[in-house]
Parts: C-alpha cells; structure tokens; sequence
C-alpha cells in the first residue's frame, strides 16, 4: 500500500 | 506571570485526551494571544497542532513569552482530578518550573490545586506551507469516526478519494474490502450534520487508519471536523473549539515508491 512518509518531507523545520 | 482561568474546564480535559497518545512531551507556547502547541508524533508520521486563543478564556494573562514543558501523560492524571463540570485556572510564574492547576467546582465549594513538574523539552517548529486544496469536506465528527473506526476492522491504510460522485473511503484487508462514499447533503436539520464536499480536483491519497483513528480522539471537541485533501501531500484534519480554538492534525501520505 506504499511506503509511509515523514511529516518532515512535506514540512520543513522552521 | 501566566494566569489563565476557563470556565468550561472540561475543554481543556478533551483536549490533552485527543492529543496525548500521540505526542507525549510537547512545549506549551504561551503569549498574550493565547497558548500553541506543535508536536510532531514520535514516529515523526504526523504533527499535531493547536490553538487556544487568550479571548477564549474568561480571563488570561500573560505578561511575557513563556514556553511550557508538559509531558502529557501527567497533565491527564492530573485533569482527571477535575470535575466535568470545573472551572480550571493554570498559571505559572515566569521562571518558573511547574505549572499549577487549580480546579473549583461550580458552587465554588471545592477547590483543588495541583503542582504539575515541568520539563525541558528540545522541540523543532516545522513550517507549514499555504496549500491549495484539492479537496475540502465537512462532516459530522461523529460520522469521521465511525469511518475510521469500521475500515479499521477491515485493514490497516485507507484510500481516500475525491471525485464528482463523493468522497469515497476504502479499505482492503484479508477478510476482504470495504468502500464508504459519502456524498453532500443538505437536508440535515441541523447546518453542523450535513456533509459539505468542495471539489476542486480529483484526488486519491493513502493514510495509516491507526492515525486516522487516534484524530478521532478530539470528537468530543466539536460537532463537526473538516478533511483537507492536497495531491501528494499530508491530510490535514481540524477541529475547531466553539469560541476558543482549534485542534489541527497533519499526516504524511503512504506513496508508491
């Protein structure tokens, strides 16, 4: 079903 | 010095239950606009936000920028000590190192307080982009979670597509598949029952149900939830508390490597 991606590929750290 | 007192105190109850599974030692932001939190999960999967803003509360001060360490599990031990019913005022001095709690009963009768141990807890702020949705839909919150909560017995990740028909939910497993397909109504006697859908493209993204049900837990917050669905990027799921804030939750898509 696809491999889970972190938040942290779509937001980036401030 | 923080000072913050709300008269609906089972809020504040609510809402470390629909966050606290998910992220465990969170910085409390506290300004005179009111307190924010942002917390990634430990899987690093999700990020969890929320709002309360300081107008909400029947009275708030804070006289200068504090940042609160709270491991979550303890605040809940804690508010499970209040009444339904409580009026809850927090403060904290602003060097503090614990939060006090101080519950009233409605007759104002019993007071209990209670000193909360904080914590320094290292956390990184992600910046979340403006997105262009392609999919926006309000529904019943309780209707959100039975969704989550069926597919749940039917597999582990759920497909979540937007087309002219609806906005349709599907699960596969190994007792077999499970599709739900929710179109707009507005016959509902009350506005908050109907299912809203705002289609601007169509759009298909997989998600973990186990997420999607832990978000579930901020049903009590609010009558309705809002499903924001983007191409090839995170689901954002809110919640918004009637004249205090919100509950947002993001989480990363499961994409076809």
């Amino acid at each position: 079903a696809g491999a889970q991606k972190g938040i942290m590929s779509f937001f980036g750290k401030k | 010095m923080f000072e913050a007192r709300l008269i609906q105190g089972s809020l504040l109850k609510k809402l470390v239950d629909a966050i606290k599974e998910l992220c465990t030692e969170v910085n409390w932001d506290i300004s005179n606009s009111g307190i924010n939190m942002q917390s990634m999960d430990g899987s690093h999967v999700c990020l969890v936000a929320f709002n309360l803003r300081a107008d909400g509360f029947d009275h708030f001060r804070c006289d200068r920028p504090l940042t609160l360490g709270i491991n979550l599990g303890n605040l809940a031990k804690i508010l499970k000590c209040s009444g339904s019913n409580d009026i809850i005022t927090m403060k904290a001095d602003d060097n503090g190192d614990t939060l006090t709690l101080m519950f009233e009963s409605e007759k104002q009768d019993r007071i209990t307080d209670v000193d909360l141990k904080l914590m320094s807890i290292e956390s990184e702020h992600l910046g979340i982009p403006d997105q262009d949705y392609s999919a926006e839909t309000s529904m019943p919150s309780s209707e959100y979670q039975r969704i989550v909560r069926d597919l749940s017995s039917i597999g582990d990740t759920v497909n979540i597509s937007a087309t002219k028909e609806g906005i349709k939910f599907s699960a596969m497993g190994d007792i077999g598949t499970a599709n739900i397909t929710l179109r707009q109504t507005s016959s509902a006697d009350k506005e908050e029952e109907n299912v809203k859908i705002e289609m601007k493209e169509p759009v298909l993204l997989t998600f973990a149900l186990r997420y999607l049900n832990n978000f579930a837990k901020a049903t009590p917050l609010s009558s309705t939830v809002q499903v924001f669905l983007t191409k090839d990027l995170p689901v954002q799921v809110n919640y918004n508390i009637q004249d205090l804030g919100y509950v947002k939750y993001y989480l990363a898509p499961k994409i076809e490597e």
